[in-house]
């Protein structure tokens, strides 16, 4: 009723013809309800995000892609990124890029052996920061010992939110619109943040 | 639309996405 009032808000000023509103209304009521039908049998179904899935599957639970661009930007957008994804793995988020330690210390300290060298133009970062847990940028540090798995479009469908990271140039690449097309497809929330 | 192209609003905004990504995951 709610689509119905506000299609015929928007389209009543439109109308050229000189019908009767009634005849306009049930022409319209008429139009809508094949959509009232899809509503109605989409009620009926379980909920067809991944959450099915994941509630079987703790590892998809908190599970965040990452859309970001893989060609050559003005700058780094990879330390940029890098950095993103260890602040969400720090609050127990899953990138699906694990960072494992070769020592197996699980002391905060130990983290900053292999956290990725931030190149950034100022240090205005406050390492004290709550949600950086232990997150030092002015570390220079290799990633040489992680163990990543790379993310591709084809893990889309079991994240649970999407984060697509924007700059200008990835705005209109290809990959980014493929991208937000899966997104739409699979039906998955997605964040923008811009770099 | 969450900016963090800068180290500054990193800081400032990083904490704003995770509060909506804990939103988003309910």
């Amino acid at each position: 009723h709610e689509s119905l009032t506000i299609l015929h808000a928007y389209l009543r000023p439109q109308m050229l013809s000189s019908e009767e509103p009634e005849e306009y209304v049930q022409k319209l009521k008429q139009t809508v309800r094949p959509l009232a039908s899809i509503a109605i049998s989409n009620n009926n179904l379980k909920p067809k995000l991944s959450s099915t899935l994941d509630e079987n599957d703790s590892g998809n639970a908190r599970f965040v892609y990452l859309s970001y661009s893989r060609t050559t930007e003005k700058w780094n957008v990879i330390h940029a990124v890098e950095r993103l994804i260890f602040v969400l793995e720090a609050n127990h988020f899953h990138t699906g890029v694990q960072m494992k330690n070769i020592n197996n210390n699980s002391s905060r300290e130990s983290d900053l052996h292999h956290l990725p060298k931030i190149q950034s133009k100022s240090s205005s970062i406050n390492p004290n920061d709550s949600y950086l847990h232990g997150f030092n940028p002015s570390i220079t540090t290799t990633t040489s010992i992680d163990t990543r798995r790379i993310m591709g479009p084809g893990d889309i469908r079991h994240c649970r939110v999407m984060i697509v990271c924007l700059t200008p140039k990835y705005f209109l690449n290809e990959h980014c619109l493929n991208e937000l097309r899966l997104c739409e497809i699979y039906q998955k929330p997605i964040l923008v943040v811009l770099l | 639309c969450i900016d963090l192209t800068t180290n500054e609003l990193f800081s400032r905004n990083v904490p704003i996405l995770l509060r909506r990504l804990e939103t988003m995951l309910g």
